[in-house]
């Protein structure tokens, strides 16, 4: 099995029952380079292969589960992976069992072109804002999570809202969707006059629009049927 | 038209009408 290769660490030998997870040694050089300069040992080549545990890495670089989250950061669904991963850049940083000026904390390694004063995040105010109930990201994967938090809201539903998520709406099949930005969603359904087929063969029928179904901005809808409210 | 769900169901309701 794997041995932990940081400094008086015991993962992975017989004398540690607690089980870790082991993160292994990156092969780009770059990488492993920051790797070497940051496990402290001396005359021991560190090689891409060999594994450090998750103890030597701060929790805020290990990503244990997938959490997606609409545009506003709520969150719509987590998915724990079978296997941690680190953020990319990680570098182990936690010694125990060395003196205590070989670990650093997350800050200290920030390099001095990224460090920065972190942008003042907008105040949202949840309450205010009734809108919140229905955003929602439009990634596909996570489209039955979409569905269900709109199906779940019982706050105010927007024109606006339900435009930005267009694509997540589930019409019948055969019915098209026209999507005019700011002014209406409409929905039709076109059928072909199927006698006039059979009147040559290089005959090209041209649809009628039989059914519709418009949505205008203030969420009232309309149905027609051959052009007929 | 409270939500989604009640586009969906004119929709459907329409289509087989």
């Amino acid at each position: 099995g794997h041995r932990c290769i940081a400094p008086g660490c015991n993962s992975g030998y017989d004398s540690c029952k607690e089980k870790y997870h082991f993160f292994t040694v990156p092969k780009d050089d770059i990488q492993l380079r920051e790797w070497t300069k940051a496990i402290p040992r001396k005359d021991f080549l560190i090689k891409p292969r060999q594994v450090v545990c998750e103890r030597h890495f701060h929790e805020e670089e290990i990503l244990r589960k997938r959490i997606m989250t609409d545009k506003d950061g709520t969150i719509l669904a987590e998915a724990v992976y079978k296997i941690p991963k680190l953020k990319e850049g990680a570098i182990p940083s936690i010694f125990p069992n060395c003196p205590k000026y070989l670990s650093y904390s997350l800050k200290r390694r920030k390099l001095p072109l990224i460090r920065s004063s972190s942008p003042k995040k907008k105040k949202t105010d949840k309450k205010k804002d009734p809108q919140m109930d229905c955003a929602f990201n439009s990634k596909p994967s996570i489209e039955i999570a979409i569905t269900d938090s709109i199906n779940d809201s019982v706050g105010i539903f927007s024109f606006s809202k339900l435009q930005e998520n267009v694509n997540s709406i589930v019409f019948p099949s055969g019915w098209s969707r026209h999507d005019i930005p700011g002014k209406l969603i409409m929905f039709s359904f076109f059928i072909v006059k199927t006698e006039e087929t059979a009147i040559t063969e290089n005959y090209i029928p041209t649809p009628i629009l039989y059914k519709r179904v418009c949505l205008g901005v203030n969420l009232n809808v309309q149905c027609f049927v051959m052009n007929i409210s | 038209l409270n939500c989604i769900k009640d586009l969906e169901d004119i929709l459907k309701k329409f289509d087989t009408s």
